[in-house]
């Protein structure tokens, strides 16, 4: 078999909501990002580790939505999920809702191989994370101006009683 | 969101998916990427991570089905990933993308918005990145 890593950085990319510099970037990021998974894979790493190498590596780029770089709730907060699945033995971890996180996925992956369970949520999945020693942070550090601006553009619309204006602040995509 | 479906030297699928939800969300709206079989699922022959408006991801368990209808239906890998993610979801509303890996090797990237971050890598190690449809 030879191995394969296949990854995407989200469906809400619109060529005029970005700048040749945002462009080049999510580039280098998308191609950073599986070099570190290839790397797993060439080591003769497991599949998983390759999906959670490349995950991280768009959890830390600003410019995905995921991590840091993440889209605001209504109340201004970044709130993250993550899902991890392992296809030969139908393992599976995922977790919803949590603010301090710095990788959501490898607490997914935690859920999955130090828990009974398959999903955790919120506070309880924070604790949990807390317990395994995964790294957390301040809320602010998955802060990111253009974001914020995307939010501070969706409440505007919302207040008006407007359509949302484009893809970056529609209701569905972050 | 993001996401990366992964086969290795043993054969072995997996998927994962992660997110930030959409702008603006309110009451603890969650999305498909942590719910296993809409936005993120792996068996033996498929891996999934979808990207889009997640309740119709969720409605139409939109990764679990493109599985199924490879493990059940005998549907080449692409053409699952094709209607449900270019047809079925769509028809019902909604929009997005997908990866989708098979266990021999072959991905499909399917999507129906303006553009889709995403890329892929092979044993050779040259990765190809892409965002717009015309790339």
């Amino acid at each position: 078999v030879r191995p394969v890593l296949v990854i995407h950085g989200g469906a809400g990319v619109i060529r005029a909501g970005m700048d040749r510099a945002e462009e080049d970037a999510a580039r280098a990021a998308l191609a950073q990002a599986l070099r570190a998974g290839q790397a797993e894979l060439a080591a003769g790493k497991p599949a998983l580790d390759a999906v959670v190498a490349a995950i991280t590596v768009l959890e830390d780029a600003p410019m995905f939505n995921a991590g840091r770089g993440a889209v605001f709730t209504h109340d201004g907060k970044n709130e993250l999920d993550a899902a991890l699945m392992d296809g030969s033995g139908r393992r599976a971890g995922a977790i919803a809702g949590v603010h301090r996180v710095k990788n959501p996925i490898v607490l997914a992956r935690a859920v999955m191989d130090k828990s009974r369970h398959v999903m955790m949520v919120g506070d309880g999945a924070e604790a949990f994370a807390r317990e395994q020693g995964l790294p957390l942070v301040d809320p602010s550090y998955f802060r990111t101006e253009k974001r914020w601006q995307q939010l501070q553009k969706a409440l505007k619309e919302e207040a008006a009683g407007q359509a949302h204006a484009d893809v970056e602040t529609a209701k569905h995509f972050g | 969101t993001v996401g990366a479906v992964a086969l290795d030297a043993q054969g072995r699928l997996a998927a994962g998916t992660s997110t930030g939800g959409m702008t603006n969300k309110r009451y603890g709206r969650v999305g498909d990427s942590p719910i296993i079989g809409s936005g993120t699922y792996a068996d033996a022959r498929c891996a999934v991570s979808g990207t889009g408006w997640g309740e119709y991801y969720i409605r139409a368990v939109a990764a679990h089905d493109i599985c199924a209808r490879v493990a059940y239906g005998k549907q080449d890998l692409r053409e699952a990933a094709e209607s449900v993610i270019n047809r079925e979801i769509p028809a019902a509303g909604g929009n997005g993308g997908a990866i989708v890996l098979g266990a021999d090797g072959r991905f499909a990237l399917p999507f129906n918005t303006e553009g889709m971050y995403r890329g892929w890598i092979d044993a050779k190690g040259e990765p190809q990145v892409a965002l717009f449809k015309d790339d």
